[in-house]
């Protein structure tokens, strides 16, 4: 953040392009300013609409040379941008150095990736030292544009600053007028008592969620990375009560209180969230504790107290018969299930700071093992 | 007279140092004429801010790697110091 704290007191912002670069068309040009502050939308509380005249929170100009805020432009290459940090007048406001070849891709000097660095410092964020971060000085032109995202030092730093954006609910997002609840606290990788809240395979990675975070833990590398939940998926909430992955669809289902969001990769999937009833539970069910996909019998099973349903992928439908006690079926399992997982042909459940490794070829728990015995505790 | 290009081009990789590090580090005016003394305290301190902040090995000197990021585009809100 910038010295002294500069920031916006108020959550919904106004903007106004100046004028255009002729490197673009105009609707590219607009395109990149509004992609680039939803970018910062999606992870605060910060909401922004476009205007057309008159002044704006931030102004957007491009420009050459000197041009007015005796902080002259370079010409072609070297200083792309520059931005003022929250406040009145010029404070919160955008430049751009028209001497250099705007474009939508990388092949010139990408609009999209120098919008949304200068508008963090429209919004207060100074510059970061983590190379990987949108607020590193220097120009990195993503090759992949498609699937940019805010570092988790980029998000940190705005929601020290704003906060986390309104968390979802049943009852539909936070009003202005609500109070944000409270953080939950950043849990601890080896606290002998962690407990998950879900567990689902990404692409040959697992995901443990916790309140606001998960570990991301690939075989590939021995350590897990841990992040927030809003710095990839912005719309999801905290607190997950459940998840799985459809592996032949590319599709992770997580489950919240009655509703479920569908994701593939970074993207939530339009449509959602839908009713978990829409799946053919009955009305008494009101959350899912725990989720899993066994990819050879393409099923999913539901853990919901002390009981089960069986879903089957390819008709889509819960399977006749079903709810069953786990206990039956899974013989070992008697404890109220947190999160679950399939992974190597044994299923993994979690209860508190116990895990259970179960044979379902054999029906019987192999291993009992500490719940964070995948993060290298 | 043959130009010497060695010379010339150590005198413009200076001035592109002094530059960067007036413009995003904060180098005070009145240490400008220390620039070209290599064991001059102030700029190689402000060298090695400059390395450290952007991840670079901290040597204190304009090696290739310093002087390859310095010339790479980038945003023209200073690294440290107070913001005009």
């Amino acid at each position: 953040t910038f010295p002294g704290l500069p920031k916006w007191r108020k959550t919904h912002l106004t903007y106004r392009i100046v004028n255009y670069t002729l490197d673009l068309p105009r609707e590219a040009v607009d395109s990149a300013f509004e992609k680039a502050l939803k970018a910062w939308e999606e992870v605060t509380p910060l909401t922004f609409s476009k205007i057309y005249e008159g002044e704006a929170d931030i102004m957007i100009f491009f420009a050459v040379r000197e041009h007015g805020d005796f902080i002259p432009f370079d010409g072609p290459g070297n200083i792309l941008g520059h931005a003022y940090a929250p406040g009145p007048g010029i404070n919160g406001d955008a430049h751009f150095d028209d001497d250099e070849q705007w474009t939508k891709d990388t092949s010139g000097t990408n609009l999209f990736l120098v919008a949304a660095h200068e508008f963090g410092h429209s919004l207060g964020l100074y510059h970061s030292a983590d190379p990987t971060a949108l607020m590193y000085p220097v120009y990195n032109p993503r090759t992949d544009l498609t699937r940019f995202r805010l570092a988790q030092d980029d998000v940190n730093g705005v929601q020290s600053l704003y906060g986390p954006p309104p968390m979802s609910s049943p009852d539909g997002p936070a009003g202005p007028t609500e109070s944000v609840p409270p953080e939950p606290g950043t849990p601890a990788t080896c606290d002998p008592a962690l407990s998950f809240d879900a567990v689902s395979s990404l692409r040959g990675e697992i995901l443990f969620f916790k309140d606001r975070h998960f570990w991301r833990k690939s075989l590939r590398t021995p350590e897990p990375g841990f992040y927030l939940i809003s710095s990839f998926w912005p719309s999801l909430p905290s607190g997950l009560d459940a998840a799985y992955e459809e592996t032949s669809k590319d599709i992770v289902f997580t489950f919240k209180g009655n509703q479920f969001w569908a994701i593939r990769g970074t993207e939530v999937q339009a449509g959602y969230p839908k009713g978990i009833h829409t799946l053919g539970f009955p009305p008494s069910v009101t959350k899912i504790d725990a989720a899993l996909f066994d990819k050879e019998k393409e099923k999913t099973y539901f853990f919901v107290e002390d009981k089960y349903w069986r879903f089957d992928e390819k008709t889509q439908s819960v399977e006749p018969d079903f709810p069953k006690k786990i206990a039956d079926d899974f013989p070992g399992v008697d404890s109220k299930v947190d999160a679950a997982f399939e992974a190597f042909g044994f299923y993994y459940f979690f209860s508190g700071s116990s895990q259970l490794e179960f044979d379902p070829n054999a029906k019987k728990v192999t291993h009992v093992l500490k719940t964070n015995s995948w993060l290298n505790c | 007279y043959p130009v010497d290009r060695a010379a010339e081009d150590k005198d413009s990789n200076m001035d592109l140092l002094q530059q960067y590090l007036e413009n995003y580090y904060d180098l005070a005016k009145d240490v400008k004429q220390f620039v070209r003394r290599r064991d001059s305290g102030p700029v190689v301190k402000k060298i090695r801010e400059m390395q450290k902040f952007l991840g670079l090995e901290v040597t204190g000197k304009l090696d290739p790697d310093t002087l390859a990021m310095i010339r790479k585009p980038r945003c023209g809100v200073p690294d440290v110091g107070q913001f005009t």
